[in-house]
């Protein structure tokens, strides 16, 4: 049932899906339905990754996993791994530079897919991402770094830890006001 | 001394007293706006003797036409971080209300993401949350929201081009649905904000553009749900909202370029995926 975008929805379209305009009760179900054509479509969209991918590959690549409170900074795969790669799937027809802020543990390079190393920026999450994302994860770190997408297609970034000592000195300035 | 944070394209000025968000500068033509931004809250109507209607989930009737500010009158606690990608300027306004805004290098828009709630409710008073920018445009009037995120269409203050309007509720009738973008103007500069979901706003005050981001009420608007709009959420205490405003301070002629091109990247983000480990196929 999930070959298809088509078939794998998350779309609801009576108001009600969107507006709060509804009993609480019937919001809970537009929530379930909405986070199962959501994890369809992840599914899709993971296996169809994974088929591009492999026209280049000599093993199967692993199966990709989207982080649905990346907007809090929850990420388990980018928190509890020392080496992981990130894959962004453009839908425009042009090329698109953006930035990409994932949570991370400690200091990571990222490498383009063009094999050079991309700037990156490690900061400290906010205080309110710290209240933002609960008990739902912990990890101190911000890691920002642009991204350049190709129209219509998608680039994969790999990210390497840095040891501690072979670090680098950390490129951002912290700034503090304090009320008179 | 004030802060200043800026790229290539803009340059904010943050009060060094208040931390609050003080002018705005378009590098490219030299122009600076004086722009304080701000929240505020309305208290939701429970009705009044002459008209019972309360706000809820359908309706917006603010109980007082003048809002409360969330800005405690003396500081936001400013923190700036600034790096080789990204500039924030981080601001807490409240316990349960907090905001970044962030330049990126080479990008033209300025990015306010805020976090709201729990909207606290032990005072027993509905509350519905809006973020405002108090511009020195002089705007006669007008502002303009999209419809569908296509066309856009002009909006006057208490006016309907159809009908003789009656201006019985000053705030919640000047309010319309913003899409994807909303933006005040006068003949040389626009200021443009672009929402990442569907949300009401208005222009209530000339050079003023204020959206609702976040809202909990305590009671039903007798319209059909018959329950107030008070998710509780997973921890029982009300929803936390994030969400991200991308704000363009442009000269007019090139705004719509701007905004057109910025409209279609944050409707059709790239999408994130990760693989753990690396391996031959990367």
């Amino acid at each position: 049932s999930s070959s298809t975008l088509r078939k794998s929805m998350g779309v609801a379209q009576h108001h009600d899906a969107v507006s709060g305009t509804e009993k609480q009760h019937v919001a809970d179900d537009y929530a379930e339905r909405l986070y199962k054509g959501r994890a369809q479509c992840q599914e899709l969209v993971g296996d169809v990754l994974g088929n591009l991918m492999q026209k280049n590959a000599t093993v199967k690549p692993p199966q990709a996993v989207f982080c649905d409170y990346l907007n809090i900074s929850v990420c388990p795969v980018t928190v509890d791994n020392q080496q992981f790669t990130i894959t962004a799937y453009n839908p425009i027809a042009r090329q698109v530079t953006t930035v990409v802020r994932i949570p991370v543990k400690g200091n990571y390079s990222i490498t383009g897919p063009n094999g050079k190393m991309v700037t990156t920026q490690l900061q400290d999450v906010s205080e309110g991402t710290k209240q933002a994302r609960r008990n739902r994860g912990n990890a101190p770190k911000e890691l920002l770094f642009p991204i350049t997408l190709p129209p219509l297609g998608f680039s994969t970034y790999i990210a390497n830890s840095l040891p501690g000592a072979g670090s680098p000195p950390s490129n951002v300035q912290y700034k503090v006001f304090t009320p008179k | 001394a004030d802060e200043t944070v800026e790229n290539q394209f803009l340059s904010l000025t943050f009060d060094g007293s208040t931390g609050l968000l003080k002018s705005m500068t378009d590098k490219k033509s030299g122009r600076s706006m004086s722009v304080r931004q701000s929240f505020y809250w309305y208290t939701s109507s429970v009705g009044t003797e002459q008209d019972s209607q309360k706000s809820g989930a359908y309706i917006f009737r603010p109980a007082k036409q003048t809002p409360q500010d969330l800005f405690n009158g003396t500081s936001v606690g400013l923190k700036v971080v600034k790096g080789p990608v990204a500039v924030e300027v981080r601001q807490q306004f409240q316990p349960w209300l907090s905001q970044v805004i962030r330049l990126y290098n080479a990008k033209e828009f300025a990015e306010f993401e805020w976090t709201v709630g729990p909207i606290p409710i032990r005072d027993h008073l509905g509350k519905e949350i809006i973020t405002r920018f108090d511009t020195d445009l002089k705007t006669n009037r007008t502002f303009y929201t999209d419809a569908n995120g296509r066309q856009i269409l002009e909006r006057i203050r208490d006016h309907r081009a159809d009908w003789q309007y009656s201006n019985t509720e000053p705030v919640s009738g000047n309010y319309y649905p913003i899409n994807s973008r909303a933006f005040i103007k006068d003949p040389k500069m626009q200021l443009t904000v672009m929402t990442d979901r569907s949300q009401g706003g208005s222009s209530v005050q000339d050079g003023s553009l204020e959206i609702m981001i976040h809202r909990r009420t305590l009671a039903d608007d007798n319209r059909g749900v018959g329950e107030p709009l008070n998710e509780t959420g997973q921890f029982g205490d009300g929803l936390i909202i994030r969400g991200k405003h991308c704000v363009l301070l442009t000269s007019v002629n090139k705004a719509a370029v701007a905004h057109r091109i910025l409209g279609e990247q944050l409707y059709m983000a790239p999408s994130l995926s990760f693989t753990k480990g690396v391996q031959d196929w990367a």
